[in-house]
């Protein structure tokens, strides 16, 4: 494993977006695992719709909740493929889901996996750089007041409330920490990203890692 | 009036919000350490802020049993 892994250094991540007033961080991280999938696959970057899976994903409520397992599922289940983000705008609220023809063009979701990295982080560390970024389900209650830097204490691992895409790990310092994009625009916290203490499962990271495959 | 209020209430979750930012930055003074602060969410309270944004859940996951991966 190198010291330091960064997906965002091989142009395979998007930019931080904004969720804004709508519980929607699920099908963020959603999104944001396919795009880098996509990406990694030979495509260039290309921003999808986080609005289709916050309708279309029956099996979540929109902007009132929802898991990333769920919503993988629902991708593998249905075959529907994510239309660029220009087609199907994200608007912060639920809508009525549209659909697409199959012979429109988007990106479908073959598979997923799902596991808990708990006590495993090194392992998870080799998944991010064999699977490209995962999405993560996260205890963020202490991030409402966070600034920056590495979280290393006092965010515990008891409840999952907030889904995540992690794009890296750095180990090269005093403190080996995961680098994570959040979807709370780029004016908080390290420019929209957080970095997590690798090791003792800081604010639940390791609980619940997908990995998707295209 | 009512905008009296609500100021008022604003300005209290302000000041609930340094509390904890004493609280949280007690922990590690370590310079790498995560820092807490006034940010776009100072001004809700902790409830509204994880009403409207803390909204995920997560499904159970089978412990990884994958290769160990050497360093």
């Amino acid at each position: 494993l190198p010291a330091k892994f960064d997906w965002r250094d091989r142009a395979a991540v998007a930019p931080v977006q904004n969720q804004l007033a709508c519980g929607s961080c699920w099908a963020f991280s959603v999104v944001g695992a396919v795009q880098s999938a996509h990406a990694i696959g030979g495509s260039h970057v290309e921003l999808l719709s986080v609005q289709q899976v916050l309708d279309c994903s029956f099996k979540n409520e929109g902007c009132n909740g929802g898991s990333p397992s769920r919503a993988l599922n629902w991708l593998k289940q249905t075959g529907v493929k994510l239309v660029p983000q220009s087609e199907y705008p994200y608007k912060a609220k639920s809508g009525i889901c549209h659909f697409f023809s199959q012979s429109h063009d988007g990106v479908s979701v073959k598979s997923f996996t799902a596991h808990d990295f708990g006590g495993q982080e090194e392992a998870m560390m080799g998944q991010l750089l064999e699977r490209g970024p995962l999405t993560a389900v996260v205890d963020a209650v202490s991030w409402q007041d966070y600034q920056g830097g590495i979280i290393q204490h006092h965010c515990s691992s008891q409840w999952s409330n907030h889904a995540v895409l992690v794009v890296g790990y750095d180990a090269t310092g005093d403190i080996p920490h995961w680098i994570v994009q959040n979807s709370w625009g780029t004016t908080w916290g390290n420019e929209g990203y957080v970095y997590i203490k690798i090791g003792g499962n800081v604010c639940g990271i390791a609980d619940s890692v997908a990995a998707v495959f295209l | 009036e009512a905008d009296g209020e609500e100021c008022h209430r604003r300005r209290r979750y302000f000041r609930d919000a340094t509390k904890r930012h004493a609280f949280l930055n007690s922990f590690s003074t370590a310079p790498q350490s995560a820092k807490y602060g006034i940010n776009q969410f100072s001004d809700l309270s902790q409830k509204e802020f994880r009403d409207l944004y803390l909204r995920a859940s997560s499904d159970r996951a089978p412990l990884f049993s994958g290769p160990k991966t050497d360093r």
